[in-house]
């Protein structure tokens, strides 16, 4: 969901 | 994926790489400072605790676990190896890196996007990678000198996160409510550290003398 979006970054 | 993360990760990459290489083809570590790796090996241990739950590429799973075994990896050189260990500088190394590790934990209870046990170490990770290179700056502040692999080891390092803030800037405009504001100002706060190293980087390599740092 929407605060997930960043955890694709390392 | 773009182009900025993409440089990002590489720039980070290559830093860890020079660093891990400079110890272990001269097998010296003089001008590191062991407080900085130790809690870059915090950060990513922290940062990653979902590597083996959330699967999301092949790349993103291999550059996590080529960030956590280079880090440990420099971390075990600076403590146990018999002659690398010999070229730390402990006395000149005392930055009380718990004074960083505790409030930054505490700071990532009070600020979070959501209170759970993983979603805390992640933005604790963020917090204390911010200021994860203040032991190595005031190492280098003492030593005044600064050798060239470390110099490089640094300017990569602060480079990487400047290359995120892009990568976010360009994420925020193409992706949707894409807004994250502790990553952001975290690695903004964070790239702003480096700022006064950049300088004297970028005008020893400017005028090709050996980077001085002032007293």
């Amino acid at each position: 969901e929407r605060n997930e979006s960043i955890k694709d970054e390392l | 994926m773009n182009i900025f993360r993409f440089a990002g990760d590489m720039t980070h990459l290559a830093s860890v790489l020079v660093l891990l290489l400079k110890i272990h083809t001269i097998k010296s570590c003089a001008g590191v400072s062991l407080k900085t790796q130790e809690l870059y090996a915090i950060v990513f241990a922290t940062r990653y605790l979902d590597i083996f739950t959330d699967f999301i590429s092949l790349y993103n799973t291999f550059m996590k676990l080529v960030f956590l075994g280079s880090s440990f990896s420099i971390v075990w050189y600076m403590r146990s190896h018999k002659i690398v260990r010999r070229s730390y500088d402990k006395d000149q190394d005392t930055f009380r890196h718990y004074f960083l590790i505790v409030p930054c934990l505490l700071l990532a209870m009070i600020i979070n996007e959501k209170f759970t046990f993983r979603e805390v170490l992640w933005t604790f990770s963020l917090f204390l990678e911010a200021v994860a290179i203040l032991p190595q700056l005031v190492l280098l502040q003492r030593t005044r000198n600064i050798d060239n692999l470390t110099g490089q080891y640094i300017f990569l390092l602060g480079a990487y996160r400047a290359f995120y803030i892009f990568n976010w800037i360009y994420r925020y405009f193409t992706e949707p409510h894409y807004v994250h504001w502790i990553p952001w100002i975290a690695g903004l706060l964070q790239t702003l550290l480096y700022g006064d190293f950049f300088y004297y980087y970028f005008h020893s390599w400017k005028n090709n003398k050996k980077l001085q740092l002032p007293a």
